[in-house]
């Protein structure tokens, strides 16, 4: 006769053990040949989650050694994909938001109270007993800036040789053209007439991916903000750079397409609820410049009118602007010497930097706001897929 | 009365640098 055993399923307490002799191909499977398509439909950051229900178990068996090599073994994983995969926007993210995760469980379940309030009574069961791994969390920031930075390289990449095209010489504003300096030939940023030829369209699609593919990984909301207010430099200050070297786009008209632009991506950004990221702010040197464009230039009034808009563009860069401006029509002036001596002479007393264009390679620095997870480690299922079946459940 | 957890111990760890270094190392090492 067959004896059926049952045993009694333990309670998983949320911690997964391993053999030592596992760890490289643990780090095998979930970090260097991991792919994230692979993960889609599951909870984001699954890897994250399920590296620290390894660590807590190696810090419950108070197995320093097999701690510290996990976290190392976990940092030049992730550190050798990124490597690999320099030029990839998703994959980056993937990590961006994974290391992030990890940083955030190793402060929300330290057993430090400041990181504490918002865990439920069996999240503060899920934490670690026997090890403080301050420092392997300054590891784990410091590994985020650079993927944080590797993201910004890769984004802008793509973005910048849309962005003098789409801003400043695509006419989208229907009769426009007509009213188009005269004597100019039309001049594309690829020198070629026609070849990389991009409309705002573009730029706002390429935005939309990189939304996507963020929010697909559950990378935290703050620092998706930072990325736009960083893109949304970006094209400030080449769209600002080109325009004060280019007299062909000196006119009202191309003022008149800017302003549209700029709005059409400020909506965008009120469209995804990122209007407090402090992109639009960003903007605004190029905003001021459009309405120059555009602003009467000759009397004392339109001098104090100027003066009293243009007041994040340099002196150097307005006075540059009204050099360069250029009349649609011979009923139009050019903009008189007399009058840009007046600007001067308003604007003497400003502190303003020397330089005429703006750093378009400046980064402002990244943060990331501790963001403690609701899920519970004991709730977090292992998919087959990733072939970890040798991990034990405790 | 609930009795006060011990006090964890802290675990050193080697700058992302450092971390680097020894990778390095340890892959010119290896054949």
């Amino acid at each position: 006769r067959q004896v059926t055993v049952q045993r009694k399923e333990k309670d998983f307490q949320g911690m997964l053990e391993y053999h030592k002799e596992d760890e490289a191909l643990l780090i095998r499977n979930l970090v260097t040949d991991l792919k994230p398509q692979v993960l889609s439909g599951t909870v984001p950051c699954l890897p994250a989650y399920i590296l620290y229900m390894c660590i807590r178990h190696a810090d419950y068996t108070n197995d320093d050694v097999k701690v510290h090599s996990l976290l190392t073994s976990t940092i030049n994983g992730i550190k050798k994909v990124l490597k690999k995969h320099n030029d990839d926007f998703e994959m980056t993210t993937f990590w961006l938001s994974n290391t992030c995760r990890l940083l955030h469980c190793l402060k929300q379940y330290s057993g430090d109270e400041g990181f504490m309030t918002q865990n439920t009574a069996k999240q503060n069961e899920h934490c670690l007993k026997n090890f403080d791994l301050t420092e392997y969390r300054q590891v784990l920031s410091d590994l985020s800036i650079q993927i944080y930075q590797q993201l910004i390289k890769i984004a802008e990449g793509l973005l910048q040789p849309m962005i003098v095209s789409a801003m400043l010489e695509n006419e989208s504003i229907q009769g426009l053209s007509g009213v188009k300096p005269t004597g100019y030939r039309k001049r594309s940023s690829s020198m070629v007439d026609g070849d990389n030829a991009y409309c705002l369209e573009a730029i706002i699609r390429q935005m939309n991916a990189f939304h996507g593919v963020m929010c697909d990984q559950g990378l935290d909301p703050e620092i998706i903000q930072q990325v736009f207010k960083q893109l949304f430099y970006v094209i400030n200050a080449v769209t600002l750079n080109n325009l004060l070297l280019r007299k062909d786009v000196c006119s009202w008209s191309t003022g008149m397409q800017l302003r549209y632009n700029i709005s059409q991506l400020e909506e965008w950004l009120r469209g995804r609820n990122l209007h407090q990221s402090g992109a639009v702010q960003t903007l605004e040197p190029l905003i001021q410049a459009a309405q120059l464009l555009q602003l009467k230039k000759k009397t004392q009034e339109d001098a104090e009118a100027i003066c009293s808009l243009c007041t994040s563009l340099s002196t150097q860069q307005i006075v540059k602007i009204l050099n360069l401006y250029t009349p649609l029509n011979e009923f139009e002036e050019r903009v008189t010497v007399a009058f840009i001596r007046t600007i001067q002479a308003q604007l003497q007393d400003r502190n303003d930097p020397q330089q005429l264009l703006l750093d378009f390679k400046h980064m402002f620095p990244v943060l990331f706001p501790f963001n403690p997870s609701s899920l519970t480690m004991d709730s977090i299922h292992i998919p087959a897929c990733l072939n970890l079946e040798f991990l034990n459940e405790v | 009365s609930p009795q006060r957890p011990r006090p964890r111990v802290l675990l050193k760890a080697p700058t992302l640098a450092e971390m680097e270094e020894m990778n390095t190392s340890e892959e010119e090492e290896s054949p």
